[in-house]
């Protein structure tokens, strides 16, 4: 564990957090892509499988637990609680175009044929494009509420610290998983264009509004 | 395995 993995995680943390709070606060889940949400749903589910076969640490245990146990939270909040509140017709992006392709290439290219480490290569792969939908939902609005750019921004710094953390790991350990940091890598680069605008626009007090 | 995925990893 270093300091970029521990940030990376605890990052991550706060993204889910901010949009758990965001919702609960406000009661209205506006402005947030349900499909991205039941995606790292579905992310963090086939990951963490492992759950039930092998124990890492007791830190590990727990942030997986709160994760799985946060992103079901957010679900649930999306499409039962809040449900009058989720805006369907802007949250439109056709998920098995991100699905069924993630799905096939994880059968294809992982570290071992077996149905717990197929499903942890899915989960990696799709956790790197689950962010196209809420993306996606932004760009046909044209906007964003200023929370949800903190949740988009946390959740963004966390992959891009990872991918330091294994840079480190790699001079430091001798540690290189070239699946996850393919994926890793295109995840951040999904992300670049709206860190320019949080950075440029958000982070001077204006409103991330794009031109229409 | 060197090939294995490292599952520490969250």
């Amino acid at each position: 564990m270093n300091i970029f993995r521990l940030t990376g995680d605890l990052s991550h943390l706060a993204a889910i957090i901010i949009l758990l709070l965001k919702i609960w606060k406000t009661r209205s889940c506006a402005g947030i892509s349900g499909k991205s949400q039941l995606l790292f749903a579905l992310v963090f589910t086939t990951r963490y499988l492992d759950l039930f076969t092998s124990f890492i640490s007791l830190y590990n245990t727990s942030m997986k637990l709160i994760y799985v146990a946060c992103s079901y939270a957010t679900v649930y909040l999306i499409y039962m609680k809040f449900k009058a509140t989720y805006d369907g017709n802007h949250d439109t992006f056709r998920v098995e175009f991100l699905v069924v392709p993630v799905g096939g290439l994880s059968f294809l290219v992982n570290h071992d044929f077996s149905p717990l480490e197929i499903l942890w290569t899915f989960s990696i792969y799709l956790e790197s494009v689950a962010i196209l939908p809420q993306l996606f939902m932004i760009s046909k609005t044209g906007e964003a509420e200023t929370i949800t750019t903190h949740y988009l921004f946390f959740l963004g710094l966390y992959r891009a610290l990872y991918l330091i953390n294994w840079i480190w790991r790699y001079y430091f350990e001798g540690f290189f998983d070239l699946i996850a940091v393919v994926a890793g890598v295109v995840q951040t680069i999904l992300y670049c264009d709206f860190f320019y605008l949080y950075v440029t626009k958000v982070l001077k007090g204006k409103k991330l509004s794009l031109p229409a | 395995d060197p090939g294995a995925a490292d599952h520490d990893e969250l």
